[in-house]
């Protein structure tokens, strides 16, 4: 099955 | 002192129906150079960004960068109250803890004033960082809508897959399959109904019906809409506002575990 990471795994905290 | 007058009240009601299923709550900021915000959803699988620039407006005054944190949903309550055709000027002091909203209609007959309260919210900025896309699709908002609708009935999940052949949708669940193929379409008459891709490798990727279906509420900003994807990085879909600047969406993609 897929899975769905949070899109602050792509785009770190500045 | 911050003043920003838009003739066009509609086009901020247009950007508040597109964001507020996403977002509870949002701050916007404040600059010399217009009004931005970014917000993840609850669930910080998707990134909504807008920014309307100074120079869309038809009046644009800050003195000092300014955060006013709104809740959205009191923020449509607000806009509900003016007419299709009315101006809006927002304004605020420095470091005040209330916006003004006031509408003036066409013949200057009716004019009302909203105070809302503003709130102090924790702000996490995300660093986006600057991407070298596989493939930029560009087509039709409306056919963009209308094919994530159809193929929702399907499944949770649209695969996107694009080819220099074209670009394809597609769909399963219990009840079936539904796939939509798009070929490159160029109107030179009628820009707007072109479908065009811009190539560099061909890329598949999973994404969640229920974000796409959100982002489709954007749909009356633009008359077409952009798609960028690239293996492994969120997908962006962006609507240009017309003069004034764009809203795009950023989506996580479904990947196996």
């Amino acid at each position: 099955s897929k899975h769905q990471k949070s899109i602050r795994d792509y785009f770190k905290t500045n | 002192m911050f003043e920003a007058r838009l003739v066009n009240s509609s086009t901020f009601r247009k950007v508040l129906d597109a964001i507020k299923d996403l977002l509870n709550e949002a701050s916007f900021d404040c600059s010399e150079n217009g009004i931005q915000l970014q917000a993840m959803d609850s669930s910080h699988v998707s990134l909504v960004s807008l920014n309307l620039k100074s120079d869309g407006f038809d009046k644009f005054r800050c003195d000092r960068n300014l955060t006013m944190g709104m809740n959205l949903t009191s923020l449509g309550k607000v806009f509900k109250c003016s007419g299709a055709d009315d101006t809006v000027t927002m304004k605020a002091q420095d470091y005040a803890d209330t916006v003004t909203f006031m509408f003036e209609s066409k013949k200057q007959d009716k004019i009302s004033d909203y105070e809302m309260k503003l709130m102090n919210l924790d702000q996490e900025h995300l660093g986006i960082p600057d991407t070298e896309f596989s493939c930029i699709i560009k087509m039709p908002s409306i056919e963009f809508a209308r094919i994530i609708r159809d193929l929702s009935q399907f499944g949770e999940s649209i695969v996107i897959s694009c080819t220099k052949e074209g670009v394809k949708f597609s769909a399963q669940g219990d009840i079936g399959t539904g796939n939509v193929k798009l070929a490159q379409t160029h109107n030179f008459d009628k820009e707007e109904e072109s479908v065009t891709i811009d190539l560099q490798e061909p890329v598949a990727l999973t994404f969640a019906c229920q974000y796409l279906n959100s982002f489709t509420k954007a749909t009356p900003l633009s008359n077409q809409v952009k798609l960028s994807m690239c293996e492994n990085v969120p997908l962006v879909v962006e609507y240009q506002i017309p003069e004034l600047g764009h809203l795009r969406f950023y989506l996580a993609p479904k990947i196996e575990e």
